[in-house]
Protein backbone atom coordinates (compact mmCIF):
# COMPACT_ATOMS: atom_id res chain seq x y z
CA UNK A 1 0.00 0.00 0.00
CA UNK A 2 1.05 3.17 -0.62
CA UNK A 3 0.24 7.27 0.81
CA UNK A 4 0.39 9.96 -2.13
CA UNK A 5 0.59 13.52 -0.33
CA UNK A 6 -0.21 16.26 -2.52
CA UNK A 7 0.19 19.93 -1.08
CA UNK A 8 0.81 23.57 -1.32
CA UNK A 9 3.43 25.49 0.73
CA UNK A 10 5.47 28.06 0.25
CA UNK A 11 8.13 27.64 -2.06
CA UNK A 12 10.64 27.39 0.86
CA UNK A 13 9.24 24.32 2.26
CA UNK A 14 12.05 21.60 2.24
CA UNK A 15 11.84 17.86 2.66
CA UNK A 16 13.86 16.73 5.77
CA UNK A 17 13.44 13.09 4.55
CA UNK A 18 15.86 11.57 1.61
CA UNK A 19 14.67 9.01 -1.49
CA UNK A 20 14.79 5.32 0.70
CA UNK A 21 14.61 7.04 3.87
CA UNK A 22 12.51 4.68 6.50
CA UNK A 23 10.06 7.13 8.39
CA UNK A 24 7.81 6.37 10.80
CA UNK A 25 4.07 7.87 12.18
CA UNK A 26 4.78 11.45 13.28
CA UNK A 27 8.44 11.73 12.52
CA UNK A 28 9.47 15.49 10.59
CA UNK A 29 8.64 14.79 6.51
CA UNK A 30 9.64 18.66 6.28
CA UNK A 31 8.81 22.19 7.13
CA UNK A 32 8.84 26.16 5.67
CA UNK B 1 37.71 -20.24 -22.15
CA UNK B 2 40.36 -19.61 -19.67
CA UNK B 3 43.29 -18.78 -21.56
CA UNK B 4 41.04 -16.79 -24.08
CA UNK B 5 39.14 -15.02 -21.78
CA UNK B 6 42.70 -14.03 -20.26
CA UNK B 7 44.91 -14.03 -23.67
CA UNK B 8 42.69 -12.47 -26.21
CA UNK B 9 44.08 -8.84 -27.01
CA UNK B 10 40.96 -6.10 -27.17
CA UNK B 11 41.16 -4.15 -30.41
CA UNK B 12 38.99 -0.90 -30.30
CA UNK B 13 37.64 0.61 -33.18
CA UNK B 14 34.96 3.16 -33.75
CA UNK B 15 31.46 2.05 -35.11
CA UNK B 16 30.07 3.31 -38.20
CA UNK B 17 28.68 7.17 -37.83
CA UNK B 18 25.30 5.88 -38.94
CA UNK B 19 24.96 3.67 -35.98
CA UNK B 20 25.14 6.31 -33.48
CA UNK B 21 22.67 8.40 -35.60
CA UNK B 22 20.38 5.55 -35.97
CA UNK B 23 20.45 5.15 -32.02
CA UNK B 24 19.91 8.52 -31.47
CA UNK B 25 16.76 8.42 -33.46
CA UNK B 26 15.20 5.85 -31.34
CA UNK B 27 16.23 7.20 -28.47
CA UNK B 28 13.87 10.32 -29.56
CA UNK B 29 11.28 8.34 -30.63
CA UNK B 30 10.92 6.47 -27.61
CA UNK B 31 11.12 10.16 -25.48
CA UNK B 32 8.54 11.47 -28.00
CA UNK B 33 6.12 8.36 -27.23
CA UNK B 34 6.58 8.42 -23.56
CA UNK B 35 5.29 11.99 -23.78
CA UNK B 36 2.28 11.66 -26.07
CA UNK B 37 -0.92 11.47 -24.05
CA UNK B 38 -4.35 9.97 -25.55
CA UNK B 39 -6.94 12.69 -24.13
CA UNK B 40 -10.91 12.00 -24.56
CA UNK B 41 -13.34 14.24 -26.12
CA UNK B 42 -13.10 15.99 -23.05
CA UNK B 43 -9.51 16.65 -23.17
CA UNK B 44 -9.01 14.50 -20.04
CA UNK B 45 -6.12 12.08 -20.31
CA UNK B 46 -7.05 8.29 -20.85
CA UNK B 47 -5.44 5.94 -18.59
CA UNK B 48 -4.83 3.09 -20.16
CA UNK B 49 -2.40 -0.11 -19.40
CA UNK B 50 1.29 0.51 -20.54
CA UNK B 51 4.50 -1.33 -19.27
CA UNK B 52 6.60 -4.36 -20.46
CA UNK B 53 5.27 -7.72 -21.29
CA UNK B 54 5.13 -8.73 -16.80
CA UNK B 55 3.02 -5.52 -16.94
CA UNK B 56 0.41 -6.63 -19.55
CA UNK B 57 0.52 -10.69 -17.53
CA UNK B 58 -0.25 -8.93 -14.15
CA UNK B 59 -3.28 -6.76 -15.77
CA UNK B 60 -4.63 -10.23 -17.40
CA UNK B 61 -4.90 -11.55 -13.33
CA UNK B 62 -8.16 -11.45 -11.32
CA UNK B 63 -6.19 -9.15 -8.98
CA UNK B 64 -9.55 -7.83 -7.69
CA UNK B 65 -10.95 -11.13 -6.78
CA UNK B 66 -7.62 -12.54 -5.63
CA UNK B 67 -7.02 -9.58 -3.26
CA UNK B 68 -10.88 -10.14 -1.74
CA UNK B 69 -9.87 -14.35 -1.53
CA UNK B 70 -6.73 -13.28 0.71
CA UNK B 71 -8.67 -10.90 3.05
CA UNK B 72 -11.38 -13.71 3.57
CA UNK B 73 -8.44 -16.19 3.95
CA UNK B 74 -6.85 -14.03 6.77
CA UNK B 75 -9.82 -13.45 8.24
CA UNK B 76 -10.51 -17.11 9.46
CA UNK B 77 -10.23 -17.02 13.33
CA UNK B 78 -6.86 -18.91 14.40
CA UNK B 79 -6.72 -21.63 17.04
CA UNK B 80 -5.91 -19.72 20.40
CA UNK B 81 -2.86 -22.06 20.78
CA UNK B 82 -1.38 -21.21 17.57
CA UNK B 83 -1.62 -16.88 17.57
CA UNK B 84 1.39 -16.54 19.55
CA UNK B 85 3.61 -19.20 17.52
CA UNK B 86 1.74 -17.96 14.23
CA UNK B 87 2.23 -13.99 14.78
CA UNK B 88 5.60 -14.40 16.07
CA UNK B 89 6.82 -16.07 12.82
CA UNK B 90 5.16 -13.50 10.57
CA UNK B 91 6.36 -10.59 13.04
CA UNK B 92 9.90 -12.48 12.43
CA UNK B 93 9.39 -13.11 8.58
CA UNK B 94 8.23 -8.75 8.25
CA UNK B 95 10.68 -7.39 10.59
CA UNK B 96 7.60 -6.43 13.08
CA UNK B 97 8.25 -5.00 16.30
CA UNK B 98 5.94 -6.43 19.07
CA UNK B 99 7.16 -4.63 21.53
CA UNK B 100 5.70 -1.17 20.55
CA UNK B 101 1.73 -3.23 19.62
CA UNK B 102 -1.24 -2.06 21.83
CA UNK B 103 -1.73 -6.22 22.74
CA UNK B 104 1.52 -7.84 24.39
CA UNK B 105 -1.01 -10.93 24.49
CA UNK B 106 -0.97 -12.19 21.32
CA UNK B 107 -3.68 -14.77 21.77
CA UNK B 108 -5.97 -11.30 21.77
CA UNK B 109 -5.76 -10.96 18.02
CA UNK B 110 -8.27 -13.25 16.00
CA UNK B 111 -6.98 -13.33 12.59
CA UNK B 112 -3.83 -12.64 10.76
CA UNK B 113 -5.93 -9.92 9.11
CA UNK B 114 -6.42 -8.49 13.00
CA UNK B 115 -3.05 -8.76 13.91
CA UNK B 116 -1.89 -6.73 10.48
CA UNK B 117 -4.32 -4.23 11.28
CA UNK B 118 -3.24 -4.37 14.90
CA UNK B 119 -2.92 -0.73 16.92
CA UNK B 120 0.66 0.91 18.37
CA UNK B 121 0.20 1.43 22.22
CA UNK B 122 0.50 5.04 23.07
CA UNK B 123 3.28 7.20 22.88
CA UNK B 124 4.95 4.88 20.48
CA UNK B 125 4.98 7.26 18.27
CA UNK B 126 6.54 11.02 19.42
CA UNK B 127 5.03 13.32 17.28
CA UNK B 128 7.30 15.79 15.81
CA UNK B 129 6.63 19.84 16.09
CA UNK B 130 7.17 20.46 12.20
CA UNK B 131 4.63 21.44 9.58
CA UNK B 132 4.48 18.41 7.82
CA UNK B 133 5.08 14.53 9.70
CA UNK B 134 4.93 10.87 8.05
CA UNK B 135 1.29 10.27 7.89
CA UNK B 136 2.45 6.09 8.29
CA UNK B 137 4.95 3.59 8.88
CA UNK B 138 7.07 3.24 5.33
CA UNK B 139 9.61 4.43 2.97
CA UNK B 140 9.80 7.51 1.57
CA UNK B 141 9.91 6.31 -2.49
CA UNK B 142 10.15 9.90 -3.88
CA UNK B 143 8.89 13.61 -3.26
CA UNK B 144 9.27 16.54 -5.50
CA UNK B 145 7.17 19.64 -6.52
CA UNK B 146 4.94 19.65 -9.27
CA UNK B 147 5.73 21.98 -12.10
CA UNK B 148 5.35 20.64 -15.34
CA UNK B 149 1.40 20.69 -16.50
CA UNK B 150 0.33 19.09 -13.12
CA UNK B 151 2.31 16.14 -13.68
CA UNK B 152 3.39 14.20 -10.84
CA UNK B 153 6.92 12.02 -11.24
CA UNK B 154 6.12 8.12 -10.39
CA UNK B 155 9.72 7.46 -10.73
CA UNK B 156 12.64 9.18 -12.52
CA UNK B 157 11.23 9.44 -16.12
CA UNK B 158 7.86 8.28 -15.26
CA UNK B 159 4.78 10.79 -14.79
CA UNK B 160 1.13 10.80 -14.25
CA UNK B 161 -1.73 13.60 -14.15
CA UNK B 162 -2.17 15.02 -11.37
CA UNK B 163 -6.27 15.74 -12.16
CA UNK B 164 -6.00 12.12 -12.90
CA UNK B 165 -5.04 11.06 -9.60
CA UNK B 166 -7.22 13.63 -7.35
CA UNK B 167 -10.09 13.54 -10.19
CA UNK B 168 -11.78 16.67 -11.89
CA UNK B 169 -15.32 17.85 -11.64
CA UNK B 170 -17.20 16.22 -14.55
CA UNK B 171 -20.78 16.55 -13.93
CA UNK B 172 -23.08 13.80 -12.55
CA UNK B 173 -23.41 11.89 -15.47
CA UNK B 174 -20.03 10.47 -14.86
CA UNK B 175 -19.33 11.04 -11.18
CA UNK B 176 -22.06 10.06 -8.66
CA UNK B 177 -21.62 12.85 -6.27
CA UNK B 178 -22.93 12.71 -2.65
CA UNK B 179 -23.41 15.94 -0.94
CA UNK B 180 -24.66 17.19 2.09
CA UNK B 181 -26.83 19.91 3.13
CA UNK B 182 -24.21 22.42 3.95
CA UNK B 183 -24.65 24.83 6.53
CA UNK B 184 -22.91 28.15 6.30
CA UNK B 185 -22.23 30.29 9.46
CA UNK B 186 -25.65 31.71 10.90
CA UNK B 187 -25.52 35.12 12.20
CA UNK B 188 -28.08 35.65 14.80
CA UNK B 189 -28.13 38.35 17.30
CA UNK B 190 -24.88 40.28 15.67
CA UNK B 191 -23.54 36.58 17.22
CA UNK B 192 -22.16 33.89 14.25
CA UNK B 193 -23.61 30.36 15.47
CA UNK B 194 -22.08 27.14 14.62
CA UNK B 195 -23.35 23.66 14.21
CA UNK B 196 -21.06 20.71 15.12
CA UNK B 197 -22.31 17.32 14.88
CA UNK B 198 -26.08 18.92 15.39
CA UNK B 199 -25.09 21.39 18.61
CA UNK B 200 -24.72 24.89 18.03
CA UNK B 201 -22.15 26.86 19.37
CA UNK B 202 -21.20 30.51 19.13
CA UNK B 203 -17.77 31.49 17.38
CA UNK B 204 -16.49 32.89 20.21
CA UNK B 205 -17.10 29.37 21.77
CA UNK B 206 -15.29 27.54 19.53
CA UNK B 207 -12.25 29.64 18.79
CA UNK B 208 -11.72 31.64 21.58
CA UNK B 209 -11.40 29.16 24.44
CA UNK B 210 -9.80 25.47 24.68
CA UNK B 211 -12.69 23.92 26.53
CA UNK B 212 -16.01 25.17 25.20
CA UNK B 213 -18.81 25.64 28.46
CA UNK B 214 -22.92 24.81 27.18
CA UNK B 215 -23.40 24.65 24.11
CA UNK B 216 -25.76 28.17 22.72
CA UNK B 217 -29.23 26.81 21.62
CA UNK B 218 -30.65 30.18 20.57
CA UNK B 219 -34.65 29.95 21.41
CA UNK B 220 -35.56 31.75 17.84
CA UNK B 221 -33.74 28.85 15.61
CA UNK B 222 -34.25 26.12 18.30
CA UNK B 223 -37.51 24.32 16.16
CA UNK B 224 -35.00 24.17 13.23
CA UNK B 225 -32.30 22.68 14.55
CA UNK B 226 -31.15 19.19 13.40
CA UNK B 227 -31.32 16.46 16.35
CA UNK B 228 -27.70 15.78 17.78
CA UNK B 229 -26.14 13.27 15.42
CA UNK B 230 -26.10 10.19 17.16
CA UNK B 231 -22.50 9.18 19.26
CA UNK B 232 -22.92 5.72 20.09
CA UNK B 233 -21.76 3.01 17.29
CA UNK B 234 -25.04 1.46 17.17
CA UNK B 235 -27.04 4.15 16.08
CA UNK B 236 -24.06 5.13 14.35
CA UNK B 237 -24.13 2.50 11.66
CA UNK B 238 -27.66 2.71 11.69
CA UNK B 239 -27.09 6.20 9.82
CA UNK B 240 -24.32 4.92 7.71
CA UNK B 241 -25.86 2.06 5.20
CA UNK B 242 -23.46 0.42 2.77
CA UNK B 243 -22.33 1.88 -0.15
CA UNK B 244 -23.07 1.06 -3.73
CA UNK B 245 -21.43 2.43 -6.69
CA UNK B 246 -24.06 4.62 -8.08
CA UNK B 247 -26.10 4.74 -5.07
CA UNK B 248 -26.75 8.16 -3.26
CA UNK B 249 -25.87 7.62 0.08
CA UNK B 250 -25.30 9.83 3.43
CA UNK B 251 -22.04 9.41 5.08
CA UNK B 252 -21.46 9.81 8.38
CA UNK B 253 -18.76 12.43 10.00
CA UNK B 254 -18.64 11.81 13.51
CA UNK B 255 -16.69 9.05 14.88
CA UNK B 256 -18.51 6.35 16.79
CA UNK B 257 -16.12 6.56 20.10
CA UNK B 258 -15.91 10.52 20.70
CA UNK B 259 -18.18 12.24 22.18
CA UNK B 260 -19.28 15.77 21.21
CA UNK B 261 -17.46 17.24 23.46
CA UNK B 262 -14.34 16.00 22.43
CA UNK B 263 -15.00 16.46 19.07
CA UNK B 264 -15.52 19.85 19.55
CA UNK B 265 -12.43 20.44 21.53
CA UNK B 266 -10.38 19.05 18.13
CA UNK B 267 -12.11 20.94 16.07
CA UNK B 268 -11.16 24.16 18.45
CA UNK B 269 -7.56 22.64 18.27
CA UNK B 270 -7.13 22.05 14.49
CA UNK B 271 -8.79 26.01 13.72
CA UNK B 272 -6.35 27.74 16.34
CA UNK B 273 -3.52 25.78 14.40
CA UNK B 274 -4.82 26.54 10.86
CA UNK B 275 -5.47 30.04 11.95
CA UNK B 276 -8.99 31.55 12.12
CA UNK B 277 -8.91 34.02 9.48
CA UNK B 278 -7.86 30.58 7.36
CA UNK B 279 -10.24 27.83 8.44
CA UNK B 280 -12.86 30.37 8.05
CA UNK B 281 -12.44 31.05 4.45
CA UNK B 282 -14.45 29.08 1.60
CA UNK B 283 -11.77 27.75 -0.87
CA UNK B 284 -12.56 25.41 -3.63
CA UNK B 285 -10.73 22.11 -3.43
CA UNK B 286 -8.12 21.58 -6.57
CA UNK B 287 -4.86 22.67 -5.97
CA UNK B 288 -5.35 24.14 -9.37
CA UNK B 289 -4.59 27.91 -8.25
CA UNK B 290 -1.58 27.79 -5.84
CA UNK B 291 -1.25 31.55 -4.09
CA UNK B 292 1.78 33.62 -5.62
CA UNK B 293 4.94 32.46 -3.51
CA UNK B 294 3.41 29.05 -3.24
CA UNK B 295 4.12 25.49 -4.84
CA UNK B 296 2.26 22.17 -5.21
CA UNK B 297 4.97 19.41 -3.35
CA UNK B 298 4.30 15.62 -3.58
CA UNK B 299 5.53 13.17 -1.81
CA UNK B 300 4.35 9.41 -1.72
CA UNK B 301 5.56 6.76 1.13
CA UNK B 302 5.16 2.78 0.33
CA UNK B 303 3.99 0.76 3.29
CA UNK B 304 6.13 -2.80 3.65
CA UNK B 305 4.47 -5.39 4.30
CA UNK B 306 5.37 -6.11 8.13
CA UNK B 307 4.18 -2.28 8.65
CA UNK B 308 2.27 -1.14 10.69
CA UNK B 309 -0.65 -0.53 8.44
CA UNK B 310 -2.66 2.32 10.33
CA UNK B 311 -2.58 5.93 8.88
CA UNK B 312 -2.22 9.14 10.54
CA UNK B 313 -3.02 12.94 9.96
CA UNK B 314 0.30 14.65 8.51
CA UNK B 315 -0.93 17.96 9.82
CA UNK B 316 -3.42 20.04 11.06
CA UNK B 317 -5.96 19.96 8.32
CA UNK B 318 -9.65 20.04 7.33
CA UNK B 319 -10.45 17.08 4.96
CA UNK B 320 -13.59 18.88 2.47
CA UNK B 321 -14.33 16.14 0.41
CA UNK B 322 -13.27 12.49 -0.49
CA UNK B 323 -13.42 10.70 -3.82
CA UNK B 324 -13.29 6.78 -3.90
CA UNK B 325 -11.82 5.71 -6.96
CA UNK B 326 -12.76 1.92 -8.04
CA UNK B 327 -9.84 0.52 -10.19
CA UNK B 328 -7.27 -2.23 -10.09
CA UNK B 329 -5.52 -3.55 -7.20
CA UNK B 330 -1.61 -3.99 -8.59
CA UNK B 331 0.82 -4.40 -6.22
CA UNK B 332 2.11 -1.07 -5.28
CA UNK B 333 5.76 -2.15 -4.57
CA UNK B 334 8.99 -0.40 -6.20
CA UNK B 335 9.53 -3.05 -8.68
CA UNK B 336 6.09 -2.34 -10.22
CA UNK B 337 5.75 1.13 -9.71
CA UNK B 338 9.48 1.40 -11.93
CA UNK B 339 7.69 -0.77 -15.03
CA UNK B 340 3.80 0.26 -15.00
CA UNK B 341 2.80 3.66 -15.98
CA UNK B 342 -0.27 5.47 -14.03
CA UNK B 343 -0.05 2.91 -11.51
CA UNK B 344 -2.01 5.25 -8.63
CA UNK B 345 -4.12 6.86 -11.22
CA UNK B 346 -5.06 2.72 -12.19
CA UNK B 347 -5.45 1.37 -8.65
CA UNK B 348 -8.37 1.75 -5.77
CA UNK B 349 -7.56 5.11 -3.73
CA UNK B 350 -9.75 7.31 -1.92
CA UNK B 351 -8.67 11.11 -2.64
CA UNK B 352 -8.84 12.92 0.76
CA UNK B 353 -9.11 16.69 -0.19
CA UNK B 354 -8.78 19.45 1.84
CA UNK B 355 -7.13 22.43 3.15
CA UNK B 356 -4.47 23.88 5.40
CA UNK B 357 -2.61 27.34 7.19
CA UNK B 358 -0.74 27.07 3.33
CA UNK B 359 -3.85 26.21 0.95
CA UNK B 360 -4.74 23.02 -0.59
CA UNK B 361 -3.96 19.90 0.79
CA UNK B 362 -4.63 16.51 -0.30
CA UNK B 363 -3.92 12.85 0.94
CA UNK B 364 -4.25 9.90 -1.03
CA UNK B 365 -4.02 5.86 0.16
CA UNK B 366 -3.70 3.99 -2.50
CA UNK B 367 -4.94 -0.14 -2.20
CA UNK B 368 -2.76 -2.95 -3.96
CA UNK B 369 -3.12 -6.57 -4.61
CA UNK B 370 -2.64 -7.88 -0.57
CA UNK B 371 -4.52 -4.62 0.65
CA UNK B 372 -7.42 -3.62 -1.17
CA UNK B 373 -9.46 -2.29 1.36
CA UNK B 374 -9.03 1.22 2.69
CA UNK B 375 -10.88 2.44 6.03
CA UNK B 376 -11.46 6.34 7.15
CA UNK B 377 -12.32 6.25 10.55
CA UNK B 378 -14.66 9.54 10.28
CA UNK B 379 -16.53 7.55 7.15
CA UNK B 380 -17.88 4.98 8.25
CA UNK B 381 -20.23 4.64 4.87
CA UNK B 382 -16.62 4.24 2.53
CA UNK B 383 -16.58 0.70 0.90
CA UNK B 384 -13.90 -0.43 -0.89
CA UNK B 385 -12.70 -3.52 -2.88
CA UNK B 386 -16.19 -4.45 -3.57
CA UNK B 387 -17.45 -7.59 -5.45
CA UNK B 388 -17.92 -6.51 -9.10
CA UNK B 389 -16.52 -4.58 -12.28
CA UNK B 390 -14.78 -1.55 -11.37
CA UNK B 391 -15.99 1.45 -13.62
CA UNK B 392 -14.07 2.60 -15.75
CA UNK B 393 -10.70 4.70 -14.75
CA UNK B 394 -11.34 8.27 -13.77
CA UNK B 395 -15.05 7.69 -12.21
CA UNK B 396 -15.43 8.37 -8.79
CA UNK B 397 -17.94 8.47 -6.10
CA UNK B 398 -17.79 11.90 -3.92
CA UNK B 399 -18.54 12.28 -0.26
CA UNK B 400 -18.59 16.11 1.16
CA UNK B 401 -18.09 16.57 4.98
CA UNK B 402 -19.07 20.33 5.57
CA UNK B 403 -21.69 18.24 8.49
CA UNK B 404 -18.65 17.93 10.45
CA UNK B 405 -17.84 21.50 11.49
CA UNK B 406 -19.36 24.63 9.64
CA UNK B 407 -17.04 26.37 10.81
CA UNK B 408 -14.64 24.67 8.75
CA UNK B 409 -16.37 23.49 6.89
CA UNK B 410 -15.02 19.98 7.02
CA UNK B 411 -13.88 17.43 8.95
CA UNK B 412 -11.13 18.99 11.40
CA UNK B 413 -8.07 16.79 11.82
CA UNK B 414 -4.72 17.27 14.29
CA UNK B 415 -1.22 16.20 13.63
CA UNK B 416 -0.77 12.69 13.88
CA UNK B 417 -4.02 12.10 14.54
CA UNK B 418 -5.16 8.19 13.20
CA UNK B 419 -6.93 8.38 10.33
CA UNK B 420 -7.59 5.02 8.84
CA UNK B 421 -5.78 1.97 7.93
CA UNK B 422 -5.44 -0.57 4.95
CA UNK B 423 -6.51 -3.85 5.56
CA UNK B 424 -5.94 -7.55 4.24
CA UNK B 425 -8.08 -7.75 1.06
Amino acid sequence: STIVLIFEAPKTFEFSAHAGQKVRVGQKLGDV
Amino acid sequence: LSNAWRNTPTKWYPLPWFIGALLLVVLQYRRTAAREVIVDEDGHEVIRLKGPWQVHILGALPLRNLSRFWGWINSLELPVWFRPYGFRLYAWTFGCNLDEIEHADLRAYASLGDFFYRRLRPGARPVDPAALVSPADGTVLHFGTITDHRRVEQVKGITYSLDALLGVDRGTDKAVVIDFPARDLEVVDDEEFANVNGIDYTLSQLIGSSTPSTPATPDSNATERPPEFPTDPEAYARHAPPQKYGERIDASVVEPDKSVQETVAEHVSVAKEMGVQSSLRRLSVSGRHVKPGNALFFTVIYLAPGDYHRFHSPTAWVVEKRRHFQGELFSVSPYVAKRLENLFVLNERVALLGRWRYGFFSMVPVGATNVGSIKIAFDQALRTNVRGRPPPPGTYTEAVYSRASSVLNGQPLSPAQEMGGFCLG
